[in-house]
């Protein structure tokens, strides 16, 4: 479902140029699960970046589903591919700060114009199952670092795509609290086949991923299935 | 330094009360490298908030460096005390986003007047600590989440405090840069007797921390030394 030949990923800062990604090749198909790792700097929120559709390579292309090459989309496009089929959860959360975790969690499906009633079940479900129902009405400001990790983990997930992309999904969270976003991550991922690819530092997450990408200086220095 | 005496810590949202702190009391003295542990949601960021004189207490009293009752100093008093004896580095870093690395590393020594190429010297040598001399000139935005994280810590310890409160410090940093972040810290505690309070998960930092206070649902469960 991801098709990623020979990208590189160039920024310019004034007379200097940055290549976070170098000759990117990577293909992911359905029910994977696998963690991209490296050091701080080498290039995985990048790659995110590009699978996720939320920018485009300096060269070479990234093909999604089969069917839609990023760099061809128009905006329009992109958008309902995102909507529709990709999960995202950021390295920096992103929620809206207006918004409680009801309504934070719900607003994915209120773009998809999904009716009401079961908006208001699938999210309660949800916000459960990561721990936050007592804290439900609070909003992002009135909640712990940990809190609004789960938050935004709870909203990637909500509209259950075809794909999610988490990047450093536990970074903010204890050991069991983290232990419990990836058993409902594996859990979906065996229940409905859901792609997971992370990007992380984290131990955990390393030792359940099926396979694991090495990048360093914006390179793939190595990729191997684990299980 | 510290001095925590019977706090609590309540936010009131609408008709319903989260007791985030109840009855904590801690002691803090010089060159200590101590580690706050406990869940998501425990109350970890909400005392180093008051310890940091960001925050005042519901009840109970904080009294820092011997002589100073935070509940009784105005805004003036506190700004001082903050800017001179106490480093924060932020669960979400907090950064400028219209300055560069070095002058948001520059920034707490230009609040205290120092002398021009004072800073420019301590500033670029401590920029190269943290591994980030070649993105001197980026902006937050143009940064890894890593590389942001760094920033933050650079600024903390840039005016040489006698006390840096530190809310997970390591969250997005691979484990080799998370590794000489602490080296660069447990450096000044041992050359300095600069006191570090760390709020973390991250088992590296409990592997070098000399005391362990353990925090759930507001209150001190355990507070042991480990060395
Ligand atoms: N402004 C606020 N209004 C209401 N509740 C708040 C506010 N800030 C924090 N809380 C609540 O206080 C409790 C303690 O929060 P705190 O940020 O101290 O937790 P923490 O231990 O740092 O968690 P984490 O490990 O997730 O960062 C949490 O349950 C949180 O929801
Ligand atoms: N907008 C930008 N302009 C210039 N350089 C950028 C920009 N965004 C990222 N970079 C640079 O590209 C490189 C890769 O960044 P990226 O965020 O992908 O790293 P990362 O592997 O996610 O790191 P971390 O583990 O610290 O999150 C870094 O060296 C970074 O400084
Ligand atoms: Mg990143
Ligand atoms: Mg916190």
């Amino acid at each position: 479902i991801v098709n990623v030949e020979k990208i590189c990923k160039d920024y310019q800062l004034g007379t200097h140029v940055v290549h976070a990604l170098v000759d990117v090749d990577l293909r992911i198909g359905t029910s994977e699960f696998l963690s991209i790792v490296g050091p701080s700097g080498s290039g995985k929120t990048t790659l995110l970046n590009l699978i996720g559709c939320l920018d485009v390579p300096t060269s070479g292309s990234v093909r999604m589903f089969g069917e839609f090459e990023t760099s061809k989309l128009d905006d329009r496009a992109t958008t309902l591919l995102r909507r529709d089929r990709i999960g995202f959860i950021f390295q920096t959360f992103n929620l809206l700060p207006v918004l409680n975790v009801l309504e934070n969690v719900a607003l994915p499906l209120e773009l998809q114009q999904v009716a009401k009633p079961e908006i208001a079940r699938r999210v309660s479900e949800l916000v459960e199952e990561v721990g936050l129902t007592e804290f439900a009405r609070h909003r992002p400001d009135e909640l712990s670092g940990g809190q609004r990790q789960r938050v935004a983990v709870a909203r990637a997930l909500i509209t259950n795509p075809q794909l999610v992309l988490a990047d450093e999904p536990t970074a903010n969270l204890d050991h069991d609290t983290g232990m419990a976003v990836l058993e409902l991550m594996l859990e979906m991922n065996r229940s409905h086949g859901t792609t997971f690819v992370f990007s992380t530092h984290d131990p955990k997450v390393m030792g359940i991923a099926k396979r694991i990408v090495t990048v360093e200086d914006g390179r793939i220095k190595e990729d191997r299935n684990v299980a």
